[in-house]
């Protein structure tokens, strides 16, 4: 099967500065927040509408300053992983 | 096979007789539940219905499976279904209903929700390991799996969840090594240090369907995380099912499927069904969370350290059958394949009621080895540390291990080609990596964490060794060997010992234990026999440690010993250990490493095994009990001198066997070979004409000695055996006859001087002169004595020498 990695337009970031600031952020960089991972404290989960949602490629643009942004601490694009049933 | 009493009325579930009954549809085939050896060759040991009868059955614990949905709605599903452990991260929602299709694809959470809190007693299909548990579902794998799509299901919800199941990982096609990336790893960071109100949430994992393609779950981070309980399947029989895959980092195993003769697990499907369709590994893991459910019902306050520990405490070998059982310092029975084997539910539940918490976990992070080796084709790299457990660092020394972890980097052209070992410092040795026949990756391990379970309860302290093995499976460039770059040591556990706080109980609980009188903290004085780390109470079996010895009962409890008792040994480990049945003592516990026998055996020399009759080639010395070997070339002796049978190709010469030479020839003892005999004899026993046995056709035995013809002063005598052989021989003639023709003194033919012969027989010849004062007795003495022939006493007894006879 391809091992290419798979790049799709979610990104998971944190953002220590609460939920407004995340808010905004997103905003900013045009992304949709859908709000905080599960239970993980500051992380968010970013969707990037105008992405392409499957690439080989992690995506360029605007968009990708968001890892510019002092208040953001750390990004990641998420990419497809393959997993299997027991 | 499962017999149900007639319910008449319908019974209770919780039968007041001793058999529980439920009107489950598939309760009968339900063999891993109900059965036990008294009925009808039944094998579970499990022990589920023992925790049951004791009230556990999982209420209050809620379960989620982390999986491709949940059939919330079916019939035996919707009654313990909790929408507050369940959600949709595929489709970003809060309904986990799966996705149907015409593949049915999705059936995998349904099913594995079943094993753990299908309903009981309604009626359907079947009932879970905790069929009073709440169960949840996660939607997140009927989709693009991201490292967010993972954390956002470890991290659902973890002050309502108590135990996340998963039945999935990396691909186990035997040449993937993946596992959590960092926002998983967060995730279950997260849930072990907040969830459960801060007594860590309970990971319950698949160890993997990959033993077809030769993987191993060192290669998978999900079940090599200390945080998860890596669960691996036995079959009904005991026997490893042939998806199964080994590894160091598996903690406990469960029944599922097995060969197609094997009885199969039963639990709820799509579409409101049930099935006997699961399989593998996906099938253990939901059975070990109901089981978890179980003990965490009886004790709500498990950390997810006290639950790993009341499974390593509390899992046992049983009749499983895996070629790499060993005992580690600690005492416990662990192996590859199955972890500290099968768990038992009411041994969990009953150890958790009275459970105090283990001490805090403390990690100790050994500093790296950063030395780099070439790791060669067919050579081994062995890099010893020396581990001081972090004695420096009060908050991180560790004492008593429970995992332990080797970071480790490794560049190398054929990874598949590579297998590496981890020996403690008390000698437990772990295989963290086995060779892969599919991974050609070029990629090594990079800064990749092995996990071993296998040291739990050893001591941290000492050399640890890893040894790197290649061993190349198929032709590889030389150019570019491999190299191990960097390796530490991560090690886990605590500074004290986890069990010294404890009140009442003995380390195991398998059997029931009398309610004993050290109900309190016990402070009174151990056992002279108790090591330096105290005791829960004045008895040998309460101690800590043990000072010499300890010997290990069925039942997991243990006993501390000044000397190991008959029929047991002592190994490198102070554990005293069985001899094998037929032995008195021994220096090991296989057959053939007796040192004496029990009553009515014998050791037999140089085999070092007890048997009752003595074999060929051996003699019974009563003297040391032991049949000793006869001599050389003996089949037979009753001594060791004393031959009374050869081997072939040998004769009995008196008590020794020499080798049989062909008749005409000798052994010669010097010259170790047959040598001819002289020419006038037809056997011998050596040289010379003088050695014949037999004379040769033609010859006759005179004397000593073969002759042709007989010399003067024998005749040819003849005489017929009671065979009718005749048989010639020269005999002595008559002292009278100088030569005879035959016995006695009647058949001379020639006297000797001064003889002459009158019919026959020789009388003196010589005329006596005067009467000599000899005459008389004196004379009749030289004549009995046939001294006659001599002149002087011929002249002296004349007379009487003259006269016959």
């Amino acid at each position: 099967p391809c091992k290419a990695r798979i790049y799709t337009n979610h990104w998971a970031v944190r953002i220590p500065g609460g939920p407004e600031q995340a808010e905004q952020i997103a905003s900013k960089y045009g992304y949709r927040n859908l709000g905080q991972i599960g239970d993980l404290k500051d992380y968010y989960h970013f969707f990037h509408s105008r992405t392409i949602k499957r690439s080989t490629l992690s995506s360029r643009g605007t968009h990708s300053f968001i890892s510019m942004e002092p208040k953001v601490e750390w990004v990641q694009q998420q990419v497809v992983k393959r997993r299997t049933k027991r | 096979d499962y017999k149900p009493s007639y319910p008449g009325p319908v019974q209770s579930s919780m039968a007041q007789s001793n058999s529980i009954y439920f009107n489950d549809a598939k309760w009968s085939s339900m063999w891993y539940i109900h059965c036990n050896d008294n009925i009808h060759n039944c094998q579970s040991d499990m022990n589920i219905v023992g925790a049951w009868k004791r009230g556990y059955t999982g209420k209050d614990v809620v379960v989620t499976i982390l999986d491709d949905g949940i059939e919330r709605n079916h019939p035996d599903l919707i009654q313990n279904y909790d929408n507050e452990a369940s959600y949709d991260v595929n489709g970003n929602d809060m309904d986990p209903m799966p996705r149907y299709d015409a593949s049915n694809e999705n059936k995998h959470g349904t099913r594995c929700a079943g094993e753990v809190a299908a309903s009981a007693n309604n009626s359907h299909c079947t009932v879970g390991i905790a069929y009073n548990a709440k169960i949840g579902g996660v939607r997140m794998l009927d989709g693009d799996v991201t490292d967010m799509v993972e954390a956002k299901s470890l991290s659902l919800h973890p002050q309502h969840i108590d135990i996340y199941s998963a039945s999935w990982g990396p691909d186990d096609d035997g040449k993937t090594v993946d596992g959590p990336a960092s926002l998983a790893r967060q995730a279950f960071e997260n849930g072990i240090r907040q969830g459960r109100k801060g007594r860590g949430s309970i990971f319950v994992w698949a160890s993997g369907n990959g033993g077809r393609s030769r993987d191993h779950c060192s290669c998978d981070g999900y079940t090599n995380s200390i945080y998860t309980i890596s669960i691996s399947s036995t079959a009904e029989s005991g026997r490893k099912p042939w998806y199964l895959e080994e590894c160091s980092s598996t903690l406990t195993t469960t029944y599922s499927s097995g060969e197609n003769y094997d009885r199969k697990i039963i639990t709820t499907d799509l579409r409101q069904r049930c099935t006997d369709s699961h399989t593998g590994t996906s099938a253990s893991a939901p059975m070990a969370a109901g089981i978890i459910a179980l003990a965490l019902e009886a004790n709500p306050f498990l950390t997810w350290r006290d639950v790993q520990h009341i499974i390593v405490k509390t899992s046992r070998a049983g009749h499983l059958i895996a070629p790499d059982w060993k005992t580690n310092a600690a005492g416990y029975n662990v192996s590859h394949l199955y972890g500290f084997g099968l768990m038992d539910a009411e041994a969990m539940v009953k150890e958790a009621e009275h459970w105090k918490q283990v001490p805090s976990q403390h990690i100790c992070v050994e500093n790296a080895d950063k030395q780099i080796r070439t790791i060669r084709p067919e050579h081994v790299v062995r890099s010893v540390y020396k581990a001081t457990g972090c004695t420096d660092n009060a908050n991180h020394h560790v004492i008593y291990l429970e995992h332990v972890v080797v970071r480790i980097t490794i560049t190398h052209p054929r990874r598949g080609d590579l297998s590496i070992n981890l020996t403690s410092p008390s000698g437990t040795k772990s295989q963290l990596l086995a060779n892969r026949l599919f991974d050609h990756s070029m990629e090594g391990f990079k800064n990749w964490e092995f996990m071993t379970t296998h040291c739990w309860g050893e001591k941290a302290t000492g050399d640890w060794i890893l040894e790197i093995y290649d061993s190349p499976s198929q032709l590889r460039s030389q150019k570019a060997p491999g190299k191990l770059k960097e390796w530490s040591l991560v090690l886990y556990g605590t500074s004290v010992h986890p069990y010294s706080f404890r009140s009442d109980k003995p380390r195991s609980l398998a059997e029931p234990q009398p309610e004993d009188e050290y109900s309190e903290e016990y402070g009174g004085p151990c056992h002279p026999e108790c090591g330096e780390n105290g005791c829960e109470g004045p008895g040998p079996q309460q101690c800590i440690t043990c000072l010499h010895y300890f010997l290990k009962f069925k039942n997991n409890t243990r006993t501390c010993v000044p000397e190991c008792p008959s029929g047991f040994f002592r190994d490198d480990k102070k554990r005293c250990k069985k001899c094998s049945t037929l032995c008195e003592s021994c220096v090991g516990s296989r057959s053939d490493q007796c040192s004496t026998c029990r009553s009515g055996l014998y050791l037999l020399e140089g085999a070092n095994t007890c048997i009752s009759s003595c074999p060929d080639g051996f003699y019974l010395d009563r003297d040391y009990s032991m049949y000793r070997k006869c001599s050389e070339n003996c089949k037979k002796c009753t001594s060791a001198n004393i031959c009374t049978e050869c081997k072939t190709g040998l004769s009995l010469q008196g008590n020794k066997c020499q080798l049989s030479c062909e008749p005409g020839t000798y052994y010669n003892g010097h010259r170790r070979a047959c040598e001819k005999c002289h020419t006038t004899c037809a056997t011998c026993a050596g040289t010379g004409m003088e050695a014949c046995n037999e004379c040769a056709s033609g010859y006759y035995f005179e004397e000593w000695r073969c002759v042709s013809s007989c010399n003067v002063g024998y005749y040819l005598a003849e005489q017929t055996t009671d065979n009718g052989d005749v048989h010639k021989s020269c005999q002595k003639c008559d002292p009278t006859c100088y030569v005879c023709t035959g016995a006695g003194e009647r058949n001379c033919s020639t006297c000797v001087s001064g003889y002459n012969l009158e019919n026959g027989v020789c009388v003196v010849s010589t005329i006596c002169k005067d009467e000599s004062w000899a005459e008389g007795s004196f004379c009749v003495l030289v004549k009995k004595n046939n001294l006659c022939q001599r002149k002087v006493l011929q002249q002296l007894c004349c007379r009487t020498c003259s006269l016959m006879g």
